[in-house]
């Protein structure tokens, strides 16, 4: 058996003056998850620093660079998953972290529930140390670019009733 | 979508999944991610899956655990490999629902994938200090 860490940046079209910096994104994860192996470290804490990298990573969709919703903000969501005694963690709906992947490891580790969502997420970040960041801090140019193509001409981003007209077949992919 | 899944020196399996979400998602919309069997799952005594792709979809065919689902099967009747089960797992999503996606799957052995029914994903494998990495089908 020879210890391995496997990372995905996303299924979809991906333009290709993004390609580069995928891939070299990808790669740097890869390698970051394979050392903490190295060390010796688990394989949660490989799955989560690899994840850790690519939500630092504005080339991907997730943490900072995180597609946004119809009203132009971010919300995020994440899971760990360890195949010891199958435990696991998740966030869903989170605003203003850095790192879910690292809020769902916590509430793997620090709670006895399996999913923290929304506001109740962010509360249980605090409470656990994890500093907020700026909103703005994880919305790239690149972002707010896509999220402006893909709203209808004239649509009012509040008016939920309008996203179904919106959305039906672009950005499908998460 | 991003994710990754590792198998230690242990032979512990793991997944993590982060994302998102989906472009000009209504507020408060959830996919896959934050799901168990959806998202990712990871198991021991069979491997670990983390998926990406059209969030809807994979929610509906509990993605992760389907894959893994064949990979149990596979295995003991067939001896056949991570990457047939990965794609016995997307074409059932893409036949049922219509669903595009792709995953990143390993086995206890060390034995792994990367798979997608779209056309491109991002994907890198670091095993036995070699680096292996591709965005196209074939690569």
């Amino acid at each position: 058996m020879f210890p391995v860490v496997v990372v995905q940046g996303g299924a979809g079209h991906i333009p290709k003056e993004r390609s580069e910096n995928s891939r070299a994104g990808v790669c740097s994860a890869a390698r970051a998850g394979y050392a903490v192996l190295r060390r010796g470290g688990s394989s949660m804490d490989a799955v989560v620093e690899a994840v850790s990298q690519l939500e630092n990573n504005p080339f991907f969709n997730a943490g900072c660079g995180s597609v946004l919703n119809i009203r132009g903000e971010v919300e995020m969501d994440a899971i760990v998953m360890d195949g010891k005694r199958l435990d696991s963690g998740a966030v869903s709906a989170v605003r203003n972290i850095a790192n879910p992947i690292q809020l769902a490891r916590l509430v793997m580790d620090k709670t006895s529930h399996t999913c923290l969502t929304a506001e109740g997420a962010n509360r249980f970040a605090r409470s656990m140390g994890v500093s907020e960041v700026p909103p703005e801090s994880l919305i790239t140019d690149y972002s707010r670019m896509r999220w402006k193509e893909n709203l209808a001409p004239g649509a009012n981003p509040v008016d939920s009733q309008i996203l179904k007209s919106v959305c039906v077949n672009r950005g499908k992919m998460g | 979508t991003v994710g990754a899944v590792a198998v230690d020196a242990e032979g512990n399996v793991a997944c993590a999944t982060s994302t998102g979400g989906m472009l000009n998602k209504m507020e408060g919309r959830v996919g896959d991610t934050p799901c168990i069997g959806s998202g990712g799952f990871a198991d021991n005594q069979v491997g670990a899956v983390s998926t990406t792709g059209h969030g809807e979809s994979i929610v509906k065919v509990t993605l992760a655990r389907l894959i893994l689902f064949h990979v149990e099967l596979l295995t003991v009747f067939s001896g056949q490999s991570v990457e047939a089960a990965s794609d016995l797992g997307l074409a059932y999503m893409k036949s049922r629902v219509g669903g595009l996606g792709g995953v990143v799957t390993v086995d206890p052995q060390g034995h792994w994938a990367t798979r997608f029914s779209t056309r491109q994903m991002a994907w890198a494998a670091a095993q036995k200090d070699t680096l292996h990495y591709g965005l196209y089908t074939g690569e």
